[in-house]
């Protein structure tokens, strides 16, 4: 269907630092490469690399579905909305 | 705060250490506006050099020596009018928890001569970061982490973050409980506000362990606008109302004979000032009595409006409101009501506000969100409370003051109300903490703030920890805790095997290999957590042992003796084992046992372990309830 297709943003949380790799960076668009192809760069919106490992990125259903089954993985969660208090 | 941190016990002339310029605040927020006197940067000096943060500053925006940091987090979104593109703060509300945590003193402040005194942070001279992660569409998740992902890096010591979302969610797949924990890991405490959704219980918004949460108490200046009547009587309002109509009394009239005939509105339905439902040629000038608390009055033309409320906490909390309004409970509004009915030529004034003392204060406000931690029920939630009614705090100038369209003042100090406000006094207060002990951990500034907290009374509390916590903070005693109830990141990882996080996960969060085995899992209870909460199943029998360890910050030989504070009668028998540490060192530690044994059916009432030494009190509140 027309929404399963639809993307959204979602954040992929990978935990700490990835020991022993110069750049969070290009593993990040290595696993947006193996689940969207070659619009890895289009939807690859954001990388943490500085305290730890995540990033967001727009993702069908589908493709948050492999995403959170990959290796390294903590969680995959929708870029929500918060409120100030 | 030109009364909070004096109604706490933290005057202005309190003891000091200059190593508090050294101390970096991260406000995540909506930004700030920098030119406040707030921020004013006269007499400090450069950045501390452990300072590696930037100054984004695309145009009309510049760091100080106060302000040593910023940066915004726009994500892909369109700025709606009247939002800037820069670190700098169009709502106010960075503006004014930046003060509360860390703003200098500024004398004379006030809004509109109400709540005049001297503003000043917690820490006025440590420095702040500031970044902004919140727009008029809210604070996303991924602006939220990509500042954590700066702030830890750019060596912050304290962050503090006022926002939230009644979204209950796995500790690793809420940003805010993410963020904090890798902070927590950096040493870095972060301060997170409650939430605003109370007072239901379970209400919590921010409840992971690593975190400080804090919740919303009152402090013991209230604000009054009272009603006049031509037949000489006064009535008490509630509004932070700035306006001053003048000595002389102003034609009344009830808003139900006022109805905007020609819009097909009748007597029963313009007495509840909706927009458009009142005549404006009868209004125009004249007090208007409304039934509901709507400001539809004030748009048709009146010239002040008194607005009748059923609303039970009307005398909790004032708003700032954009005109002459003041709210009134429903039976003063009945007694205005028949006056004006009864009187050919009824006339009134609603003065400006007036402060009163509050001898109740402090308690909770309602809105402030409660306890129990519904994903870990062992862990107490809220941790303490901090003053977040009306307080005054600086402002952005370009933002009204209440955000109301009918609101054309520009204001550098203004009074709001929140877990968001309490929140930076917590912040500023575990900041004062860090000045003197640089090398504590996260859980070692928490745990000096909770057990040095104020009790708070149950009598004015009814829903006691689950509302304050260990109680209302004491920044003073804090400095001078005794004991500490320390944790590292390992503790927080034995407590979420015993949480059912399983090895794998575990490693990916600490990068190193943890991992959950048969000697610490199941051990939600012994986390070295400075509280102690059991969700226990109704009516059914318990016997809970809890392992604490305690480090002796105070002085080298100290014997402390384990005691319990009992309010009420209770069905659960307490034992401390042993009931005396008696310490040769600082930074000794020693361990000992609470046990927990019996059988409930409705939660136990307040009760408290202290450990004291005849110079500290080191006190941690006991929740048994049922789950």
């Amino acid at each position: 269907s027309a929404s399963a297709l639809e993307r959204k943003e979602y954040i992929v949380y990978m935990g700490e630092h990835l020991k022993g790799v110069t750049s969070a960076e290009s593993v990040h668009f290595s696993m947006m490469e193996q689940v969207v192809g070659s619009a890895a760069s289009e939807h690859l919106l954001h990388s943490y690399k500085y305290s730890f490992s995540g990033f967001v990125a727009r993702l069908t259903d589908e493709e948050m579905k492999t995403m959170s089954r990959m290796e390294g993985v903590v969680s995959v969660f929708p870029n929500r909305h918060r409120k100030l208090h | 705060t030109t009364r909070s941190w004096d109604f706490m016990g933290f005057p202005i002339v309190s003891e000091r250490t200059p190593l508090e310029s050294d101390i970096i605040v991260g406000m995540l927020d909506t930004g700030i506006w920098p030119e406040s006197q707030s921020f004013d940067d006269q007499g400090f000096g450069p950045p501390p050099a452990k300072w590696k943060g930037i100054c984004q500053s695309p145009t009309n925006f510049t760091c100080n020596n106060k302000i040593i940091g910023a940066r915004y987090y726009n994500g892909y979104h369109f700025l709606l009018p009247g939002e800037i593109l820069s670190p700098r703060d169009s709502e106010g509300h960075g503006t004014h928890t930046a003060s509360t945590a860390a703003g200098r003193q500024v004398v004379g402040a006030n809004l509109g001569g109400l709540a005049e005194g001297t503003a000043r942070g917690g820490v006025p001279s440590a420095r702040i970061a500031v970044y902004k992660i919140c727009w008029a569409f809210g604070c996303a998740d991924a602006n939220i982490l990509a500042a954590f992902d700066d702030a830890i890096a750019d060596g912050v010591d304290i962050i503090s973050l006022s926002v939230g979302g009644p979204f209950l969610l796995d500790y690793f797949e809420d940003s805010i409980a993410i963020g904090a924990f890798h902070a927590m890991k950096n040493g870095i405490l972060t301060s997170n506000s409650a939430g605003n959704i109370g007072p239901a219980l379970g209400s919590i918004e921010n409840y992971s362990p690593w975190s400080l949460t804090v919740a919303a108490s009152t402090i013991d200046r209230r604000f009054v606008s009272n009603v006049n009547l031509g037949d000489g009587r006064t009535f008490e309002g509630s509004a932070i109302n700035t306006f001053d109509l003048g000595p002389r009394m102003h034609p009344m009239i009830y808003a139900g004979d006022a109805p905007n005939t020609s819009a097909g509105y009748n007597g029963n339905q313009s007495r509840y000032c909706f927009s458009g439902s009142l005549d404006e040629k009868l209004v125009r000038g004249k007090i208007v009595l409304c039934d509901s608390p709507r400001i539809g009055a004030v748009r048709a033309g009146a010239l002040g409006a008194i607005l009748q409320t059923s609303f039970p906490y009307i005398k909790d909390l004032a708003f700032v409101v954009p005109v002459p309004i003041t709210l009134v409970e429903m039976q003063d509004g009945g007694n205005i009501t028949l006056y004006i009915k009864n009187t050919s030529q009824p006339m009134g004034n609603i003065l400006k506000s007036q402060e009163e003392k509050d001898p109740r204060a402090p308690f909770v406000i309602f809105f402030s969100s409660r306890g129990p931690n519904r994903i870990t029920p062992s862990i107490l939630k809220p941790d303490l409370t901090a003053p977040g009614v009306d307080i005054l705090a600086a402002w952005s100038p370009i933002s009204p003051p209440t955000g109301s369209p009918e609101d054309t003042r520009s204001v550098t100090y203004n009074i709001i109300s929140g877990t968001s406000m309490s929140c930076p006094h917590a912040t500023g207060a575990a900041a004062y903490v860090k000045s003197f002990h640089q090398s504590w951990s996260p859980a070692a500034i928490k745990s000096a703030l909770m057990t040095t907290a104020y009790p708070m009374d149950p009598r004015v509390n009814p829903d006691t920890e689950f509302a304050y916590g260990a109680g209302h903070i004491n920044p003073r005693a804090a400095v001078k805790p005794g004991l500490v109830y320390d944790a590292d990141e390992g503790d927080y990882v034995r407590m979420l095997c015993g949480q059912g996080y399983n090895a794998t996960t575990l490693r990916l969060l600490t990068g190193d290999n943890s991992t959950c085995t048969s000697s610490n899992n199941g051990t939600v209870y012994d986390l070295n957590y400075p509280s102690f909460a059991l969700a226990a199943a109704s009516g059914t029998p318990f016997s809970v042992i809890f392992h604490r360890t305690v480090t002796n910050v105070g002085l080298p030989n100290s014997t402390y003796t384990g005691s319990f504070g009992l309010l009420g009668s209770s069905e659960v028998g307490l034992r401390v084992t042993p009931r005396v540490l008696s310490f040769q060192s600082v930074g000794q530690k020693m361990s000992f046992t609470l046990t927990l044994q019996g059988q409930i059916t409705v939660r136990m009432p307040t009760i408290f372990l202290t450990w004291d030494d005849g110079v500290h009190k080191v006190r941690s509140p006991i929740v048994v309830y049922p789950s």
